[in-house]
């Protein structure tokens, strides 16, 4: 299982329609100070139904919609797609790909996709337990994190290390 | 419960000293469950030793020794119970340019099991990539994304 | 006394401004007084925008432009009141190479009134100083300082 | 006015006696991971009289006193001396050079020498007041701590700003 794919539109600095094809193997994402590299790992987290919007560096729920610069107005949506490969089956259900979707608006309401299909936050998270990329999950780490595993207390190691088990 | 999670803590510990004797070339490294009353609610705590230096308090370890035994912390778990794949952001800044080589190495090793997406201004993490992605913004304000082969790199990498 | 500070604060807000404004070739920045009941005890709020894009929480700016910032203060504050010496740990851990060589090239014009002590790994970094001091530990656990010429520097360095 | 030399003996990884000239302009230190660079800062830093620990990465007092390694013993005391060169007159002292010193011992008592005469932590203070080299001085940024400006409450800004004006 890996991820395939991610498509974002109106997510922070992804004004645009983007999206990026990834392969197994290493990916290296690089670019210039401010350019986005960290607001793709915010769409990610995002996707995958992070729902405290600190953990997104924004205050309001709103945050995550591009909010305009000198040149460009503000948009009123924000969506974020991306394909994992479940040929593997690591995923319970019956797809060799899986779709997960999220889209919110101004009103700060938020709609969660699975496979083009409407669901709520509770069925991501129930098709994602035990795989790592839960809440204290290993799987990603931000930028400045690194650390949090050593300074965190023993009892936030030992969430994290039930996370995996 | 508490059974299945010593058990796994176990399995951990023996994860963690491996993993951490391959990254530093030697030393020692420890996790085990805090000495407290109820064992049902006991913290985790780790401890290692740097090759050729004594134990000591974590908090005495420099920026890059903390870095990597961090990343080893990690990569014991990803050993364990691997992940649909692994996004890391700039774990590698605080690392010098030997550390960084054998970090990269082993990434390369750990590639075969688990997909890495990695952000990165380093050059040695940049040549250890398959395929290299460039985020810019040609409009201020507005990210763009360019799939790169390597020989682009040396022009647009940040 | 509260005048005295208001007055400081004026200077220390033109002074952030203008060097905001050298270190990323535009944008703005503002300190200022929070708006708090009892003045005496108000803390001071710093608000900056980027070039090119819009005034945002402090808390959606990149690493980079989070590290560029905090230098553009305490070079504000260098500026207005020199001190006997700076020492700085390693702080361009976050910058990529274009701003890094902003960063030097401001480090060279502060140097005439200030002396610089700076820990660094950037190769950048290396070749602005006048003089290098390399910190190796020959004896594992056991650290000795030699000074480096320029040219030593390809084959010691971490 | 800026910092000439730094001679230490047995504080942290500094086990041997060594001495360090400084040059006025910029001075680069390198090294590999874990070799002694912060702890030159912490050196800096304890001399100038920090007594909170926690500011040199250690949990007690002694921490800073030189404590073995696989083939070396631990040592009983650390002791730092920095001279700065004063020929402009900006400390509050009639020498060209000013040196200030600290020792310590395993008992954990420290003593302060201020061009090799003994004196109290509080002298060494009222030398540097005011210089930027104080408490919330900006003058020192450790690993690690470049955001706090950006991080900590308005009010600590002020204080910042308070010790600068
Ligand atoms: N909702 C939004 N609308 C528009 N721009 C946004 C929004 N949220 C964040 N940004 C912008 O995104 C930029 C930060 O991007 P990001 O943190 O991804 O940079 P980065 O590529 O990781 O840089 P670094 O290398 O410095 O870490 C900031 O300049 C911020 O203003
Ligand atoms: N009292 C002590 N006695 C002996 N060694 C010590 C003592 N205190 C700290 N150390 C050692 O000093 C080392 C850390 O040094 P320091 O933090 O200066 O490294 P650094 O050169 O800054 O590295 P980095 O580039 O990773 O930041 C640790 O390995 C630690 O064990
Ligand atoms: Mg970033
Ligand atoms: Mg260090």
């Amino acid at each position: 299982m890996y991820l395939k794919k991610i498509e974002m539109k109106g997510f922070k600095s992804f004004a645009e329609h983007t999206e990026i094809i990834f392969k197994p193997g290493i990916n290296v994402v690089v670019g210039p100070n401010g350019c986005g590299k960290s607001n793709l790992v915010d769409a990610v987290r995002w996707v995958l139904g992070e729902n405290n919007i600190r953990e997104l560096r924004g205050q309001k729920s709103e945050d995550v919609i591009f909010n305009g610069t000198d040149k460009f107005r503000a948009l009123s949506m924000a969506s974020v797609e991306i394909v994992l490969d479940n040929a593997d089956g690591l995923l319970p259900l019956d797809y060799s790909e899986v779709a997960v979707g999220r889209k919110i608006f101004r009103s700060g309401e938020s709609e969660f996709y699975l496979n083009k299909a409407r669901v709520r936050l509770k069925d991501i998270n129930k098709v994602f337990t035990g795989t790592g990329l839960g809440k204290c999950g290993y799987s990603i780490i931000g930028q400045g994190e690194l650390e949090e595993v050593l300074n965190g207390a023993p009892m936030d190691r030992r969430l994290i290390l039930e996370e995996a088990s | 419960m508490h059974r299945e999670f010593i058990s796994f803590l176990d399995q951990a510990n023996k994860s963690f000293k491996k993993t951490f004797t391959e990254i530093f070339g030697g030393g020692d490294a420890v996790l085990r469950l805090e000495n407290a009353e109820d064992k049902l609610s006991a913290g985790v705590e780790i401890e290692v030793k740097m090759p050729g230096k004594k134990t000591q308090a974590l908090s005495l370890l420099s920026g890059g020794e903390r870095a990597l035994t961090c990343i080893a912390f990690i990569f014991a778990l990803l050993r364990l119970k691997p992940v649909p794949f692994c996004l890391l952001d700039e774990i590698d800044a605080a690392l010098d340019e030997t550390n960084l080589t054998r970090f990269a190495r082993f990434i390369r090793k750990m590639a075969e099991e688990v997909q890495f997406i990695i952000i990165s201004h380093r050059q040695a993490m940049m040549e250890a990539g398959e395929i290299v992605y460039g985020i810019t913004m040609p409009e201020k304000g507005v990210s763009s994304v360019l799939t790169l082969s390597m020989n682009d790199i040396e022009s647009r990498a940040g």
